[in-house]
């Protein structure tokens, strides 16, 4: 007479409107939320990532501070309420497909370095991002080094010469430099279906 | 190589930015 299966946590309502929206088949899209599954129930087991899941996937620890995985994590949460839905997992990640619109991977890649959200990146939080990424790798360079690399970086992408880097220069450094958005793109996404093969199982379409 | 000197090139190499530990098992 009734359904006695527990409440499923919101999730994987409809694979299809994602994978019209996002770059990810339908398949890719019902993998993913394997994936999404497993790093969702790592804490607490509700359907959703939060800050310590999203850390402890990243470093395998929840002991770790990063800047960047903080900004990530504010990146893809869109509906600004400190947890991740699926739906905000999978739009944002699609951003890192390898088949993804380079404009995309810019505009996302420029939003994360735009910490202050101004609409351009000034010189304070390049050094801000510099001394944390070697904070975070275990390097020491002297503050004169950092000021020289600094200098050079905005030599180069600040061709307005106002002290800051703003969406078009950002656009034309990356286009001058490829290799700065390689951390735009995942090739893990290209092979989903294979690394979670359990979403047959699970799957609301025949894989035609 | 210039690009080791570009302060973008540095952060980008940032653990943080690693999502692809996200999908490992």
């Amino acid at each position: 007479c009734c359904d006695l299966e527990l409440p499923q946590p919101k999730g994987l309502e409809d694979p299809q409107v994602l994978a019209r929206e996002t770059v990810f088949s339908v398949s890719e899209v019902e993998a993913l939320y394997e994936l999404f599954k497993k790093i969702s129930s790592a804490v607490i087991d509700d359907g959703l990532i939060n800050k310590e899941e999203f850390q402890l996937a990243l470093f395998k620890t929840n002991k770790k501070e990063s800047l960047f995985a903080d900004r990530v994590f504010d990146l893809f949460d869109t509906k600004h309420n400190g947890i991740l839905g699926f739906d905000e997992f999978a739009r944002a990640l699609s951003v890192f497909h390898p088949s993804a619109p380079p404009d995309e991977k810019i505009d996302f890649s420029f939003q994360l370095y735009d910490l202050k959200q101004q609409g351009y990146i000034e010189r304070q939080e390049v050094k801000q991002m510099v001394v944390a990424t070697l904070a975070e790798s275990g390097m020491n360079l002297s503050d004169e080094v950092v000021e020289s690399i600094i200098d050079k970086t905005f030599e180069e992408a600040d061709t307005k010469h106002d002290g800051k880097i703003d969406k078009e220069e950002w656009r034309n450094l990356v286009l001058r430099h490829p290799s700065l958005l390689k951390n735009m793109t995942l090739q893990y996404l290209k092979d989903i279906t294979t690394t979670f093969p359990s979403f047959v199982f699970h799957s609301q379409v025949d894989d035609t | 190589k210039p690009e080791s000197m570009n302060a973008f090139a540095l952060i980008s190499r940032s653990q943080g930015f690693n999502l692809g530990n996200l999908f490992e098992k």
